[in-house]
């Protein structure tokens, strides 16, 4: 494992802690799209479900269980937990993400590595990884003001994809046999939504001013 | 999974 990955996952975790603690301390879930999170819950449960069959380390076990149990606990607080419920921003949440698990999965049927389940399910999970982030990014364009944790959450997202791309990097000239291609552009497609992001994010961080984004 | 593959990433 070298030094991008290792912090892609860092901060890949950072933003879930961000996102957990955000909900936990302001009992409210304003400004989180709940079909991003389904989503998310969906792409882990569908990548992971060789976590009882392939043995990689302790630390990517470790990994797949804190990213399931987080995920699905995050989409727990928001449909059940009486008070968070409430802080919903149900009417700014209205992508129609069925679409985007559907194209998923039509996209997996026809581009794959191996006609297996498990491959298809791969494949539909990084599909499905790559425009996963689009409910949560309408939402913030839609109520356009961002309180400071979702911004960082979505910010630490999106290093964490850039980090992954510069592991490719690494990987590519360090290992021999190492080209993904169905990852690879299906990271390069996900880290590009974040670009408009990124730069409101940063114009914000050098004006010291508050998180905003144009209508 | 084999060296080189991407299947030991998360």
């Amino acid at each position: 494992m070298n030094i991008f990955r290792f912090a892609g996952d860092m901060t890949h975790l950072i933003s879930i802690l961000v996102l957990l603690l955000k909900i936990y301390a302001t009992k409210s879930c304003s400004g989180i799209s709940r079909k991003t999170q389904e989503l998310y819950a969906l792409v882990f449960l569908a990548r992971y479900v060789d976590i009882f069959t392939e043995f990689i380390s302790v630390y990517n076990t470790i990994m797949k269980i804190v990213f399931i149990a987080s995920t699905l606990a995050i989409v727990w607080c928001m449909r059940g937990h009486r008070v968070v419920r409430r802080s919903y921003d149900k009417e700014l949440d209205t992508f129609r993400h069925y679409f985007l698990i559907a194209a998923s999965l039509v996209l997996a049927l026809l581009v794959h590595e191996k006609f297996t389940f498990q491959e298809i399910l791969w494949a539909f999970s990084i599909y499905l990884e790559a425009v996963a982030i689009l409910p949560q990014l309408v939402l913030l364009q839609r109520s356009g003001n961002v309180d400071n944790l979702t911004g960082q959450y979505v910010f630490f997202l999106g290093a964490y994809r850039g980090l992954y791309i510069l592991n490719w990097i690494y990987r590519y000239f360090t290992e021999p046999h190492f080209s993904r291609w169905i990852a690879c552009v299906s990271g390069l497609v996900q880290t590009a939504l974040y670009a408009d992001f990124f730069y409101y994010y940063f114009l914000s961080w050098k004006n010291n001013a508050k998180l905003k984004l144009p209508a | 999974p084999p060296k080189g593959s991407i299947h030991d990433e998360l």
